[in-house]
C-alpha cells in the first residue's frame, strides 16, 4: 500500500526545547492511536442542547456508555488497527478506551520506527528539565488503509507544552529585606 | 488586610462568603499536571493550615484523591498552586490531583495529555469529577489540525456527560510571534471554557477593583469558528471597543474568541514557594473552585451538575463582574495587546465570576 503521513512533520521545534540526539532503540513507548470516530454531528448537536439552558433538553447528559456507543468506531477501523500493530509490531494492542476510539500498545522505540517509518529523537526542555522522545522532524507515515482508519498516532509530531507559573511581586519575605541606602 | 491572593480574599472577591457550601456527597472537582508537576500532601497540608486554620474556612473536603501515573514527589509550582487553589476557594467539595508523567521509570514513553483524556474516558460516571481545571497550553498550531480537531471531540465528550472543562487562557497577552497574533490552545477551543487574567486595580485584591493585566492571553482561533453561544457579545467588542489591535497583526475575527471568563492571576500564594506567583494557572483553579461551588448548589437542589459551561456563561454575562480597567500586552511592539471593555473582551472574556448572583442564575 501507498504510504500516508497523518500528520505533518515539525520544521520548527517549539521555543525552549532543544534536540540532543538520537532515541535509544530500546527505550519503551507506549503509541496512542486515536481510531476514527462516527457521528461527531450527532456529538456536537446533543452536547449543544443539554448545554444550552434554553434548550428543553438542558442538563439531560448522556452516560458515559451513551457517549461512547454514539461515535463508536466502525470494527472494520477497529480491526485494520489492531491487525497492523500486531502484525508489523509483533505486539499486542489493547483498548485504551470503552469504545476502543483509542488503541494503545507498548514496544520499543525500534519497533514504533519500523511500525510509523519515523525516526525517534530526543528532546530536552531547557526551564523546565523534561525530556521525551517524539518523530517532530521526521513525521510518520502509515498504510493507506490504517490512516484511513485513524485521526493520529501520538506520541510522534507533538511536542508537549511546558507552562510554569511566573513570580511577579515579591515575597512576603524579601519585602522586609531593607536597601543598604 | 491580606496582600496576596489567599482562599480569604479569593472568596471576598467572589461573593463566596465564609459559609461552608458544599454539601453534595457527589461533587467532585479535579486539578491535572502534566510532565512530572507533582503533588506534596505535606505542603498541601502547610497551605491549609496557614491559610484555612486561623480564618476558620474550610478547604477542600479532606485529602485529594490522586489519579494518574504520575502523582506524589517533589511538589511543583504549578502542582502545588492548582490544588491549593481550588481547594481554597471551594470548601467542602472533594478534590481530586489527576497527573501524568509523559514518562517514568514505571511507565513507557507517552502523551501525557491523551493519556489524561483516555483515563477521563474510561472513569465511570459515578466517580469521574465534574469538573477540571488545567493550567496547560500552547500554540494552538502545535497541534496539528487533525489531532486538534480530534481533541476537541474528546471535550465534547466529556461536556456531553456533564464534564465541566477549564483551561487557563496564557500567560503571553495577545501572544504575537513574529509580527502576528497567535492563538494558544485547549483554550482556544470552543469546546472548553477559557479563562483569563486579572489583577487587582489597587494595592490588594478588594471586591469591585479588579482590572485586566497584560500576561492574560486572549484573541481568536484560527482553526475553529466563531460559535453562536459567543458571537453576539464578540460582535459587539469588535464593532465598539476602542483601541483595538491592528489588522496587521493578523488576527482571525471569524474565529471562536477567548477567554470566556477571568479571574485573579497575580500575587498568588504556593506552598512551599512564597507568594508572588502569577499567570493565568492562578485564575483556571480560582474559576473553577466557583463553578465547583455552583455545581453543588445544582446537585443539593436535585439538579444535574452545569457541564460545558459557555452557553450558560454568555447567557448569564450578567452574573459576572465585568472588567473594564486594563488591557493585555504581548500587541507586537504597535499597541496594547486587546484592550478591555464593558461586556465580553479578549482580555477577561465577561468577566469575573459572582458566586452570589451565579447561585441565584444556576438554579433557575
Amino acid at each position: 500500500q501507498a504510504l500516508v503521513a497523518p500528520e505533518p512533520a515539525v520544521t520548527d521545534i517549539p521555543s525552549g526545547w532543544s534536540v540532543i540526539g538520537e532515541s535509544p532503540k530500546d527505550a519503551r513507548i507506549e503509541l496512542n492511536f486515536a481510531v476514527k470516530q462516527r457521528n461527531l454531528q450527532s456529538l456536537h448537536d446533543t452536547l449543544l442542547s443539554v448545554s444550552d439552558p434554553k434548550s428543553p433538553s438542558y442538563g439531560e447528559h448522556l452516560s458515559n456508555e451513551a457517549v461512547h456507543a454514539l461515535i463508536k468506531p466502525s470494527d472494520e477501523d477497529i480491526a485494520t488497527v489492531h491487525s497492523f500493530i500486531n502484525t508489523v509490531a509483533g505486539v499486542e494492542p489493547r483498548a485504551a478506551s470503552p469504545n476502543s476510539d483509542f488503541i494503545t500498545a507498548v514496544m520499543t522505540i525500534g519497533q514504533a520506527e519500523a511500525l510509523l517509518g519515523a525516526k525517534y529523537e530526543v528532546l530536552r526542555h531547557g526551564r523546565a528539565g523534561v525530556q521525551v522522545h517524539r518523530a517532530s522532524r521526521s513525521g510518520y507515515r502509515l498504510p493507506e488503509s490504517v490512516a484511513a482508519a485513524v485521526d493520529f498516532v501520538s506520541p510522534t509530531v507533538h511536542v508537549p507544552g511546558v507552562r510554569t507559573a511566573k513570580k511577579d511581586q515579591l515575597s512576603p519575605l524579601d519585602e522586609v529585606v531593607e536597601s543598604p541606602n | 488586610v491580606p496582600q496576596h491572593n489567599v482562599p480569604e480574599t479569593l472568596r471576598q472577591l467572589y461573593s463566596i462568603g465564609f459559609a461552608t457550601v458544599g454539601n453534595a456527597t457527589s461533587n467532585r472537582m479535579a486539578v491535572t499536571a502534566f510532565l512530572g508537576q507533582m503533588y506534596s500532601e505535606e505542603a498541601l497540608k502547610e497551605y491549609w493550615a496557614e491559610y484555612c486554620s486561623e480564618q476558620k474556612l474550610t478547604c477542600g473536603k479532606g485529602l485529594p484523591t490522586l489519579v494518574g501515573d504520575a502523582t506524589t514527589g517533589t511538589p511543583g509550582v504549578e502542582s502545588m498552586l492548582d490544588i491549593e487553589t481550588i481547594t481554597g476557594v471551594a470548601g467542602n467539595v472533594h478534590a481530586e490531583f489527576w497527573g501524568f508523567a509523559g514518562r517514568s521509570p514505571d511507565n513507557p514513553e507517552n502523551e501525557p495529555f491523551m493519556k489524561w483524556l483516555t483515563q477521563m474516558a474510561s472513569t465511570p460516571d459515578e466517580t469521574v469529577p465534574l469538573i477540571f481545571s488545567t493550567s496547560y497550553g500552547e500554540d494552538e498550531a502545535s497541534w496539528s489540525y487533525a489531532a486538534a480537531d480530534r481533541l476537541n471531540v474528546e471535550f465534547a465528550k466529556a461536556g456531553t456527560r456533564g464534564i465541566s472543562l477549564l483551561y487557563a487562557s496564557g500567560d503571553e497577552g495577545a501572544n504575537c510571534e513574529k509580527g502576528k497574533y497567535v492563538p494558544e490552545t485547549p483554550s482556544s477551543s470552543p469546546y472548553v471554557t477559557a479563562v483569563g487574567g486579572t489583577g487587582p486595580t489597587t494595592g490588594y485584591p478588594k471586591p469591585g477593583f479588579e482590572e485586566g493585566i497584560g500576561l492574560s492571553s486572549g484573541g481568536f482561533s484560527n482553526y475553529w469558528p466563531m460559535p453562536e453561544w459567543q458571537r453576539g457579545a464578540v460582535t459587539k467588542y469588535l464593532a465598539t471597543a476602542e483601541h483595538l489591535p491592528e489588522k496587521s497583526v493578523g488576527y482571525n475575527t471569524s474565529g471562536r474568541a477567548y477567554p470566556d471568563i477571568a479571574a485573579q492571576a497575580t500575587g498568588f500564594c504556593v506552598t512551599p514557594f512564597g507568594c508572588g506567583v502569577a499567570g493565568t494557572s492562578c485564575a483556571s483553579p480560582t474559576a473553577a473552585g466557583v463553578f465547583a461551588l455552583l455545581n453543588d448548589v445544582r446537585l443539593s437542589a436535585g439538579k444535574p451538575p452545569l457541564g460545558f459551561l459557555n452557553p450558560f456563561i454568555y447567557q448569564s454575562a450578567a452574573a459576572f463582574n465585568d472588567i473594564t480597567v486594563g488591557n493585555s500586552g504581548g500587541g507586537c511592539g504597535i499597541g496594547i495587546g486587546w484592550p478591555t471593555a464593558k461586556a465580553w473582551d479578549a482580555v477577561t472574556g465577561v468577566g469575573t465570576p459572582n458566586f452570589e448572583l451565579l447561585k441565584a442564575a444556576v438554579v433557575q
